[in-house]
């Protein structure tokens, strides 16, 4: 499981 | 998990928001809180709480422009003067 996460990409942010 | 509701008391929320599905982090964060925004000034959100629901809509499974979408909806509609965030401290989402 935690290598599954690990190749999980980041995310963008958004102001709202 | 806390109900928070934000009242349009400014003409924006005010909010920055991080993640989504299929990202790391796979529900909403809020990374940063405006100050002078909505939700600044209703003095109830904080960063780093997970939102769970938006006016009692699940922002599971949805990628982050989704989501980000549906809280920008949320907080433009000119039927409701607030906006309900189902948030919590801790990340739930997997």
């Amino acid at each position: 499981v935690r290598e599954k996460r690990l190749t999980l990409p980041p995310s963008e942010i958004t102001m709202l | 998990s806390t109900l928070v509701r934000v009242p349009k008391s400014a003409s924006t929320l005010g909010i920055a928001i991080e993640g989504g599905a299929n990202t790391r982090q796979p529900l909403p964060r809020i990374v940063t809180i405006q100050r002078g925004g909505s939700a600044h000034n209703c003095g109830q959100l904080k960063v780093g709480q997970i939102i769970l629901e938006v006016n009692g809509v699940s922002l599971r499974g949805r990628e982050h422009r989704d989501a980000a979408r549906l809280i920008a909806e949320a907080f433009k509609t000119k039927e409701r003067d607030h906006v309900d965030f189902l948030v919590t401290e801790f990340n739930v989402a997997l």
